[in-house]
């Protein structure tokens, strides 16, 4: 998934 | 990564290590509502799903370890161990959370950013985490006096969502096409659950007092 829709914060 | 959610996750560790220290110095968990650590244990397993299958950074990996061990050892530690167990609240910890599960859950089939499976499970858990820490404020404002470990782990864990939404908005402004608006709508509200708590906290450190909530 692009960068930014990855759930990349906890 | 940016200094806010750094400081923010810093500060939900803190609210989860006061918290441990709590139940382990003082072999007590009066205060805290089982039904809450219940809820977040709840919250990290539905949103930490992709902790295997999506590999984002070290630290994030190893800070998804650490809330799944920490929420679930405090859980079995409030159920199981036989001194902890016996200081738990259970008559004043009387909040119907199964509402609040299946309300999420509910909520989350309908509002979410794509209709999959774990997207659904990681927009119940941001709806769970907003209202987990309900059965923990009135639980306090049943039991009147709060002691300071228990007051601090509430501090904590309300101050690093404030923290989160900081990140947000520096995120909105610092990349192209960054849209949170499910975390935050839902952060918002979870930390506006803590303001009268915030009030109450600051008076008691301001007059150097015990804190006290109005039951």
């Amino acid at each position: 998934a692009e960068e930014s829709e990855r759930h990349d914060e906890l | 990564m940016n200094v806010f959610r750094l400081t923010g996750d810093m500060t939900h560790l803190a609210s989860i290590l006061v918290l441990l220290l709590k139940i382990y110095a003082t072999k007590s968990c009066s205060g805290i509502s089982l039904k809450t650590q219940e809820l977040y244990a709840l919250v990290f397993l539905a949103r930490y799903l992709n902790l295997f299958t999506d590999f984002i950074s070290v630290y994030n990996t190893v800070m998804k370890l650490v809330f799944i061990g920490s929420s679930l050892a405090i859980v079995w530690c409030m159920r199981m161990h036989k001194m902890v167990k016996r200081s738990y609240d259970q008559e004043l910890d009387t909040f119907r959370h199964y509402f609040l599960i299946a309300g999420c859950f509910l909520l989350a089939l309908l509002v979410n950013e794509k209709f999959m499976f774990p997207e659904v499970l990681w927009a119940f858990s941001i709806y769970l985490e907003a209202v987990s820490t309900i059965p923990q404020l009135v639980l306090l404002q049943r039991s009147g006096n709060v002691d300071n470990l228990t007051g601090q782990y509430v501090f904590l864990l309300g101050a690093y969502r404030a923290l989160y939404i900081l990140n947000w908005i520096y995120r909105y402004f610092t990349e192209p096409h960054f849209s949170r608006w499910i975390a935050c709508v839902a952060g918002l509200v979870q930390t506006a659950l803590y303001a009268d708590f915030f009030y109450y906290y600051f008076l008691s450190w301001k007059n150097n007092a015990k804190l006290q909530l109005p039951s």
